[in-house]
């Protein structure tokens, strides 16, 4: 009788060197590692490689292998599956994936959109924004579609809840939680919610489509596109404009 | 629309569910087909990090159009079908004590197992679909945003 996993996992807790014990776990759940790398892949520009992410997702498995706590009653899949696409996203960032200068152009966009919106007490247009950096209107939207690509990794999320690290509610995950059955457990996450709600109100008409059709309606932004008559990749920067003015608004 | 977004949502649990054992075969195939091919390429099977990294890297990839809500969570498998079974069997942790032709036994119930759920979401793709042509289409025709329902 081949011996069962669990029992592969007793061995393995009592002795942590047990290379055999550790090499038929970190086998059993490989396959994990391509699950998270399509998902990751799906968020991030097509120019990132899937066997990188798959070696970076890798170190997240055998780290989170070797701190699986058996007593906790969650599953290892469960225990896992952020690790790995943590330690994704970390590797990303430490090879400075998003060149500083994009960083730089989007983090001037950024105190653009926040002061105009004090001086101007509303949303401003990417027209406004253009003037207000001296440049053209192409390059507003340039850099809204390097923003869209740097989302994941690279834009640090302004809206932190609690003090210590574990707390930070991010954004981009108040948004996708919009869509789900059951809203956020914490009553941080809840506050945040509700403040990213009356955000979304205050959004321009077409901005607030987006962002509602893109984050509770799951729509595709072809999708969207097709609704509002206007081409995918426009539909992206508007996105793009919308989540910066959101991030902009819930930093304060 | 509140019953066409609940059909709407079941559909996509359901597909994300099938999704998240498939890729997890699609994984496995891919170590049952690499242990073979270094059993006969005499690379040995150690079975090292950058091995299974090779293995995994491996396969068709391409993005079909960006959709949020692509969870991030090991889907709870309801077993409900053979297929979803398979995924609880581990075979993977045996794989230093199997025969070159159990692995090709259990390739090829796995492969199978692969096509019958990628079949399965290929029905579930049709049905999103349609389901969400059918709520744009209310939104083309004036249906407004649910922000109570945020
Ligand atoms: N062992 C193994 N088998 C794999 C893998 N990926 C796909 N397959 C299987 O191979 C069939 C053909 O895949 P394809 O050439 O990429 O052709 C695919 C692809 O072009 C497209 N497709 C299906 N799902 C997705 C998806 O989630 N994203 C993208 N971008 N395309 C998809 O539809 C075609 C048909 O898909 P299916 O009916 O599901 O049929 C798939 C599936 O049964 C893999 O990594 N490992
Ligand atoms: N409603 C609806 N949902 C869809 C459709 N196609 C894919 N999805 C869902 O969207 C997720 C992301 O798809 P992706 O961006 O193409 O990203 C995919 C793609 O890059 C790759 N992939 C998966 N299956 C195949 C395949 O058969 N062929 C190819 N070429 N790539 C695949 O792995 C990534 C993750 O796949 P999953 O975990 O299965 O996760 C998929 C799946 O749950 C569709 O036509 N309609």
């Amino acid at each position: 009788m081949p011996e069962e996993l669990a029992d592969i996992w007793e061995r393995f807790f009592k002795n942590p060197r047990d290379q055999d014990a550790r090499e038929r776990l970190i086998l059993n759940y490989a396959p994990l590692v391509k699950f998270v790398a399509g998902r990751v892949r799906a968020a991030l520009p097509p120019s990132v490689d899937q066997a990188d992410l798959v070696s970076y997702g890798m170190l997240g498995l055998i780290e989170a292998i070797e701190r699986f706590d058996r007593k906790r009653e969650v599953k290892f899949e469960t225990f896992a599956i952020p690790r790995i696409r943590g330690s994704m996203l970390d590797e990303l960032r430490a090879l400075d994936w998003v060149p500083r200068s994009v960083r730089a152009k989007g983090r001037e966009l950024a105190q653009a959109m926040t002061k105009l919106q004090s001086t101007l007490r509303r949303d401003p247009t990417e027209e406004e924004l253009a003037a207000e950096l001296n440049v053209a209107l192409d390059e507003i939207r340039d850099r809204l579609d390097a923003s869209a690509a740097m989302s994941i990794v690279a834009l640090e999320d302004i809206t932190t809840v609690g003090s210590e690290e574990g707390d930070r509610v991010s954004l981009l995950d108040t948004l996708a939680d919009l869509g789900a059955e059951q809203p956020g457990e914490a009553i941080e996450a809840e506050e945040t919610r509700r403040a990213l709600i009356e955000s979304i109100e205050s959004l321009v008409d077409r901005e607030r489509k987006v962002i509602v059709l893109y984050y509770f309606e799951g729509f595709t932004l072809a999708r969207i596109g097709d609704i509002l008559g206007v081409t995918e990749s426009r539909v992206s920067q508007i996105h793009s404009k919308a989540v910066l003015a959101l991030r902009v608004r819930m930093a304060e | 629309p509140g019953e066409l977004r609940s059909r709407l949502r079941d559909a996509r649990e359901e597909e994300d569910a099938i999704s998240y054992v498939r890729r997890n075969l699609h994984g496995r195939i891919s170590l049952l087909s690499d242990e073979l091919l270094a059993r006969r390429g005499g690379r040995g099977t150690s079975r090292s990090v950058d091995a299974l990294v090779g293995a995994l890297g491996d396969g068709p990839s391409g993005c079909r159009g960006a959709r949020q809500g692509v969870a991030l969570r090991a889907s709870e498998v309801a077993g409900r079908r053979g297929a979803e079974r398979v995924l609880s069997e581990a075979h993977l942790a045996h794989l230093p004590d199997l025969g070159d032709d159990d692995i090709e036994h259990l390739l090829e119930r796995v492969e199978s197992s692969e096509h019958e759920l990628s079949e399965l979401r290929r029905r579930l793709h049709a049905v999103i679909d349609s389901l969400e042509d059918e709520l744009a289409g209310r939104y083309k025709n004036g249906l407004e945003l649910p922000l109570e329902r945020l």
